[in-house]
């Protein structure tokens, strides 16, 4: 699974997820990826959201959704729920990640496994990108 | 106004010492590939939606990650793929999934979002409307990579029943779904 999250001059937020799903997967199974608020959300207000790990969890969490629920209903910063919505993925025994962009640029990209293939780029240029814990 | 462009390429089971440095050099620059692609675009004063598809491409059209070329492969041998995108300034969206010969699956999510009234598509009808708009369709055989074919092979031969994680962990491999007696394992 990719994805990306966006802020643009115009101060609009994107996201976006891509996956080939899971290796031996039957019946048609669908994962978090293509559902939106689960695997993707984007909104102006809060934040850019693309979850990568087991759909399952991710689906029933309504993960990406349930971020961006915390920061309006709650005021949490994108930080404090991408945080608390992987936990909730935790508890039910589900594992993966999150990368987050609020409307003000601040980065969140927690994940609970041992590693996520993640990076970020801002205005003056600067890359970083991660691989491991 | 700031801008700004984040990207991920899958979690999981990723440690540093499963990794050659070859296989590490080659996932830096294919992201850090993304990000620069990405970053152009939203220098120049187009939109987040333009540098999520144009970020998203570029993994999508690298073996190296799990979507477009280089995706998993389903116990029938075929590279289902799906995709979703969203606006946040218009809470618009698109999604696609379980298709099998759309070349860059976000870029089908997008066209879904802005050339129809609907947000979810699915399968052949999917690839229908993709091909409606001129996107790139491609053989199924284009998302062919020996390592993910291999991948499919020795979760067979370990339990035909299990689905795998792209990257699942330890954890993972011992967890039992109870409604279908089905492991994840990485």
């Amino acid at each position: 699974t990719v994805g990306a999250v966006a802020l643009d001059k115009m101060g609009n937020l994107a996201a976006g997820t891509s996956t080939g799903g899971m290796t031996n997967k039957k019946y048609g199974r669908v994962g978090d990826s293509p559902i939106i608020g689960a695997g993707t959300y984007a909104n102006n207000l809060t934040a850019a959201i693309s979850c990568t790990g087991w759909g399952e969890f991710y689906i029933r969490s309504v993960v990406a959704h349930d971020v961006s629920a915390m920061m309006e209903y709650k005021g949490l910063s994108v930080a404090e729920a991408s945080a608390l919505a992987l936990e909730k993925v935790a508890k039910l025994g589900g594992e993966g990640g999150i990368i987050a962009l609020d409307k003000n640029g601040r980065i969140a990209m927690p994940f609970n496994t041992a590693g996520m293939y993640r990076g970020s780029v801002t205005e003056n240029g600067k890359i970083e990108v991660e691989i491991y814990k | 106004n700031k801008y700004i462009l984040v990207i991920h390429g899958g979690a999981g089971t990723i440690l540093k010492k499963n990794m050659d440095p070859a296989k590490e050099a080659a996932y830096v620059t294919q992201l850090t590939k993304a990000l620069q692609k990405g970053y152009e675009v939203i220098r120049g004063g187009k939109t987040s939606l333009d540098a999520v598809e144009a970020a998203i491409r570029v993994l999508e059209d690298s073996p190296l990650f799990n979507a477009g070329k280089g995706a998993v492969f389903t116990h029938d041998g075929r590279n289902e793929l799906d995709a979703a995108i969203m606006d946040g300034k218009t809470l618009g969206a698109g999604a696609i999934a379980g298709v099998t010969t759309i070349r860059n699956p976000i870029s089908a999510a997008r066209a879904v979002m802005e050339k129809s009234s609907h947000v979810m598509m699915i399968g052949l009808g999917a690839e229908k409307f993709a091909r409606q708009c001129n996107l790139e369709l491609v053989d199924p055989a284009y998302f062919y990579t020996r390592e993910r074919w291999e991948g499919l092979q020795k979760a067979l031969k370990e339990d035909s029943t299990k689905a795998v994680l792209d990257h699942g962990n330890k954890k993972s491999q011992r967890t039992e779904v109870a409604a279908y007696k089905d492991n994840k394992f990485g």
